[in-house]
């Protein structure tokens, strides 16, 4: 555990709980993608699965159920509790046109290399897993086509999108940092990771010229 | 299969 990957965490932390608490006290998840939401729900499923079959820490367990719980709950926020103020007019992202290719790619490219076999647990896991890296690296794009559909996004939305995307930048900085001081690399997720902090770099852009500024993101027209 | 991959990470 180095600093890079803890602020990460911390990061990656905050931006679930900005986000249940912007729904909880505003009671409106008006400007959130309940699809983004559901693929990050399937991203922490499909990854934490190693939580029956792999214990690292308790710190590890710890934050793979805070993930899990706080997902599950924006869930329960934005489909059922506050359902009316969800902006599905504007929400129209089509996920199968990411979920396919990502199912097809985490069966192709994992870290097993060895055909599917029934009943092997380990091999599962492991595919689910990598279903999961891949699935997270593109899981924004819902919220993201929501901002520039509507143009804008709150200020408290923005923080979200900046501390969710903060994250996988960390994590990017960490593995250079374990690939010099402890030989070790995830081919796998570092091309993930980066690919996903990719995507949010005209969101980084908007974010430091405008929100911390003090003004509204709002899209050029 | 034993996996050697063991993810630390989140």
């Amino acid at each position: 555990m180095n600093i890079f990957r803890l602020t990460g965490d911390l990061s990656h932390l905050l931006a679930i709980i900005i986000l249940v608490l912007k729904i909880w006290k505003t009671r409106s998840c008006a400007g959130i993608s309940g699809k983004s939401q559901i693929l990050f729900a399937l991203v922490y499923f499909t990854r934490y699965l190693d939580l029956f079959t792999n214990y690292i820490s308790l710190y590890n367990s710890f934050m793979k159920i805070v993930f899990i719980g706080a997902s599950l709950a924006t869930l329960y926020l934005m489909y059922m509790k506050f359902k009316a103020t969800y902006d599905r007019n504007h929400d129209t992202f089509r996920i199968e046109f990411l979920l396919i290719p990502v199912t097809l790619l985490g069966l192709l490219v994992n870290h097993e290399f060895t055909p599917l076999e029934i009943g092997d647990t380990v091999l599962v896991v492991q595919v689910l897993w990598t279903f999961s890296i891949y699935l997270e690296s593109v899981a924004i794009l819902p919220q993201l086509f929501l901002v520039s559909k509507t143009g804008e996004a709150e200020t408290i939305t923005s923080h979200y999108l900046m501390a969710l995307g903060s994250y996988r930048a960390l994590y990017l900085i960490n593995w250079i940092w374990r690939y010099y001081f402890e030989g070790f690399y995830d081919l796998i997720a570092i091309v993930a990771g980066i690919v996903q902090t990719v995507l949010y770099c005209d969101f980084f852009y908007l974010y430091i010229t405008r929100v911390i500024r003090g003004r509204a993101l709002r899209l050029p027209a | 299969t034993k996996s050697d991959v063991d993810h630390d990470e989140l």
